[in-house]
């Protein structure tokens, strides 16, 4: 689900 | 999504509420930096560019809108809203935030994980939501009375920067392949920024008076 490049942070 | 990382973003869900119902509620401004919320509104405009190419999760998507459309009503307000605006303090809020945009463009040409549009104007809207809280920093330690919500705001926003850090913390620690240089270096700046404030914000808190900034 989550990406591990933190474009999936806000 | 870790615990950190789920508080983070309500400390920063629960700010922007602050700030909205404060508004509302008053219908003043009096101490709001309408510099601050647009150079949020630039931050979000170009971070969440990629609402229209890729999808995380709905928890993502609505984030995303909710600091939109919220950054955007106070704005509208502060600046179109015939009781609120008057309230503006136009003549203290006077931080040039330009000097602020271009170098954080500059740098986010220069230092980037990518050279693609997307990718600089991701990176830009993380430089530049580092020092985003200047304006309003400023203009706090301008105001002699601030009023509790106000105050509470700008609590509210640093508690989220520092809750991130914990989140990069324990993602660093549980997920292989994860590490973002340029994001955790920009955090830390951004929550030394509040540093100060939050010194000044707990103390009075403890001593049970009203907080003030030391010009």
């Amino acid at each position: 689900e989550e990406s591990d490049d933190g474009h999936d942070e806000l | 999504m870790n615990i950190f990382r789920l508080a983070g973003d309500m400390m920063h869900l629960f700010s922007i509420i602050v700030l909205l119902l404060k508004i509302n509620a008053t219908r003043s401004c009096r101490g709001v930096s309408l510099k601050t919320q647009e150079l949020y509104a630039i931050v979000f405009v170009c971070r969440y560019l990629d609402l229209f190419t890729s999808f995380i999760s709905l928890y993502n998507t609505t984030m995303k809108l909710i600091f939109l459309l919220s950054t955007f009503t106070i704005i509208y307000w502060m600046r179109f809203h015939k009781v609120i605006r008057v309230t503006y303090d136009r003549e203290q809020d006077t931080f040039r935030y330009q000097f602020l945009i271009l170098p954080c463009f500059l740098l986010a040409l220069v230092l980037n994980n990518e050279f693609s549009a997307m990718e600089v104007l991701w990176t830009f809207s993380i430089y530049l939501e580092a020092v985003a809280i200047l304006p309003q920093l400023v203009l706090l330690q301008r105001t002699n009375n601030i009023d509790n919500l106000t105050g509470n705001y700008v609590f509210l926003l640093g508690s989220y920067r520092a809750l991130y850090i914990l989140n990069w913390i324990y993602r660093f620690m549980t997920e292989p392949n994860y590490r973002q240089y340029l994001v955790w270096i920009s955090g830390i700046v951004q929550t030394i920024v509040y540093i100060d404030f939050f010194y000044y914000y707990i103390r009075s808190w403890r001593n049970n008076e009203k907080l003030s900034l030391p010009a």
